[in-house]
């Protein structure tokens, strides 16, 4: 089966936003995100995995630009959503790869993760959707990841997607 | 601007297999695929969080189908990986809603929480790309979950497409 990554992208302008514990039950995410459309806050990746059994994290990415307006929506947040922490990390970068049905195959999945690890690359965040696999990196490694994404997925020169796209 | 949902997709073929406690250092994603690849396990949804300092949870979605096989490769992956649990949740289904640009306005986030906040649904795992978010939840609640949806976002009359799209 032909699967074939079409382009790699990449992204250093992310703010990873996490509110860790938020109570795991009906209506907590659409009041976290009820609160960010109110301060009209561009989001990127919104990730929320198992958690625990009564709590769950909820997290993220958004722009620099957007770090202020955010950090007044989550003070906003507080006075009517209990949580135990909002962090905001601004250390991290994102590369992904896409292309049509790649994140079906692990094989593909296994190439781009074993890519990150033979630089010494520890992912942080992992996320697809069926046209791409996304990992937040340290922000600082994201040249040299998408180097060697391009050498192990487009070497035969392909398209390679600027920042942001 | 007119950031418009297309479609509402749902999948209830859907196994959720967390594995809980893995290192947080670099290779350990590649591993984790590297056996899943071996045992051609057809994989949706890789979602990894924020996890703790020193320890992650990766969790990936696969079909009933392959939930023998992906036992096989998660008792392989013990021989050569320490994590504490390896979790197997056939209790789930999958929502999605697709359009251009959604998951970037928070405002239809919101909306697609919203609406299954309204039903009592409680969301279990959250996962976007800029074309799509995608839902885990209870999977008895996945038909009136389409439902609700639907009214939501097309009652224009609009396509929704059947499961597994
Ligand atoms: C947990 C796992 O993703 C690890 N951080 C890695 O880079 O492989
Ligand atoms: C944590 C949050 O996602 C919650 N489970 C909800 O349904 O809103």
């Amino acid at each position: 089966e032909e699967v074939k990554v079409k382009a790699i992208t990449h992204s250093k302008d992310v703010v990873k936003v996490v509110l860790l514990g938020v109570p795991n039950q009906p209506g907590v995410a659409a009041l976290i995100f009820k609160v960010l459309a109110e301060f009209s806050i561009f989001i990127d990746m919104i990730i929320q995995s198992e958690g625990r059994e009564t709590e769950k994290d909820v997290a993220f990415v958004i722009t620099k630009e957007d770090e202020g307006k955010a950090q007044k929506a989550i003070n906003c947040l507080k006075e009517c959503l209990s949580f135990r922490e909002a962090k905001f990390d601004d250390s991290k970068g994102k590369v992904s790869i896409v292309g049509a049905g790649i994140a079906s195959n692990p094989r593909i999945a296994y190439r781009m993760f074993d890519g990150l690890a033979r630089l010494g690359v520890n992912i942080d965040m992992i996320s697809t959707s069926n046209l791409r696999i996304s990992c937040l990196i340290p922000r600082d490694r994201v040249e040299d990841s998408v180097q060697i994404l391009h050498k192990e997925f487009l070497e035969e020169g392909e398209v390679v997607l600027r920042e942001n796209s």
